[in-house]
């Protein structure tokens, strides 16, 4: 059965997209069978995987939408373990045509649901927002990653995410946890780094990953040829992380 | 009469509140009379400017739904010609509440018409999306100033938020323009700021402000103590590069 997570935070910026790509390349690299959902209308997780916007067919608007199934829409990447359903600006459109749906929170997790047993993990982008395309992600999902940029403003932020996946797991979610909280963007040069790292630490403990992302050019550069980050520059910084945070995930698993 | 400037760019994380504060901060410095409007629901642009949201009461979500007056919600900030109109979490519930209303996308226009005399300059920070509270922004702005990270994925939204301000232009505001493109973040060590910084600059020309924001950490220390950059750190790179900005906003204006 596959595991679902959100990788979700409010707060734009913080490398949400930088770790679908490359967590997701990391796992499949591993030879974990992965699906990667764009629910972004920017469509940056598509791009970053080779699909930019013009060629994209079908995508995860259509599956909201109930016109296609999931399988129908699911592309190919460059790695043989790593799967898409992909998304262009069009997605916007969802947020309001499906306002009136009863169902509207909960059409992504019934488009998912025949695909659980095909996959190990499925990994869903969200957008910088917390309207009906995030809480359809949180819906769907087992558990939330939350990619955490080392400042001062997403540390603010932290708090009302958090009360969010609360108020899902007390309605619509009963059964959703949090996967850990990713430290990303860390420059070891910056007091501001290690004082924001030194407090999610304190208050979050053991559900904050080990594994730590650094700030690393690499993971800037390899979006512009489409490419996951281990198939740009595989002895970058950007590399070695996501392939340790791809381990430490796995092993969690293991153990569970 | 006050010149209104929406600041606004889908992306997440390219630097609009940062703007919003420190240009506004900027203009203030220059004895030019600003109001800074938050309308995005994270309120870092009210914490930003000393104002968390524990320490807010009446806000825009109070003005938006007709309750309250901008003016009885208005706040004084360290700067004598720095007033702010905060905002906290609650402005969530606008989007949705707004939805039936016939003149939802004209609420912040008509809010900000009464003090358009009292202000040279009305900047308005816009949250990480394009949906209502963006749209109420650019219908009450005269022009967009659009920050740009020097990257990639921030690169392939600039066409989609270029369109959506173009059908505003053929419909709810048809005055509305492009103050600048502000490059930010930028960092002239790396071959892709210098990539993507060269690309705009070939399709935008003149609509690229000459002033450029550097990389430079005391911005995102600031924001930590409540404080625009030139009240933290006046010699720094970046509380120059906004006042150079502010300068060239002001020298642009008298001239038009
Ligand atoms: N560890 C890193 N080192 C250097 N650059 C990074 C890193 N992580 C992400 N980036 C870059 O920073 C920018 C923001 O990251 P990304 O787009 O992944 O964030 P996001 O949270 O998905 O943004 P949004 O809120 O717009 O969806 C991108 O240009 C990305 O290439
Ligand atoms: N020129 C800069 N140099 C260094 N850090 C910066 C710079 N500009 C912004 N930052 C920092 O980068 C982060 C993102 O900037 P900011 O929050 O202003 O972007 P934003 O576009 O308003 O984000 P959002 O899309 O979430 O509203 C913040 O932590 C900020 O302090
Ligand atoms: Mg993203
Ligand atoms: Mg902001």
């Amino acid at each position: 059965m596959a595991r679902t997570i959100a990788i979700a935070n409010q707060k734009g910026g913080v490398g949400k997209t930088t770790t679908a790509v490359n967590l997701g390349a990391s796992l499949a690299a591993a030879e974990q069978r992965v699906l990667a959902v764009d629910m972004d209308p920017q469509g940056n997780l598509s791009s970053g995987l080779g699909y930019p916007k013009t060629e994209v067919g079908a995508h995860v608007y259509h599956v909201l939408g109930g016109e296609m199934s999931a399988e129908e829409v699911m592309l190919d990447t460059e790695l043989e373990y790593l799967k898409l359903l992909p998304t262009t600006t069009d997605l916007i459109g969802a947020e309001l045509e499906l306002v009136d749906a009863l169902d509207r929170h909960q059409r992504l997790a019934e488009a998912l649901a025949p695909l659980a047993r095909r996959f190990d993990y499925i990994l869903i982008d969200c957008p910088p927002s917390l309207g009906l395309l995030t809480l359809n992600s949180l819906v769907a999902a087992d558990t939330v990653l939350v990619p955490l940029q080392c400042e001062y403003y997403a540390l603010e932020g932290l708090g009302h995410l958090l009360s969010t996946i609360e108020r899902v797991r007390g309605s619509v979610n009963p059964n959703i946890s949090i996967e850990g909280i990713l430290l990303c963007m860390y420059d070891k040069r910056t007091n501001l780094t290690r004082q924001v790292a030194a407090e999610v630490r304190q208050h979050f403990g053991s559900q904050v990953f080990e594994s730590i992302v650094p700030r690393n050019v690499r993971l800037s550069e390899a979006p512009s040829f489409g490419k996951p980050v281990l198939l740009y520059d595989i002895d970058s910084a950007g590399a070695r992380a996501y392939l340790q945070l791809a381990r430490e995930l796995i092993d969690k698993h293991a153990r569970s």
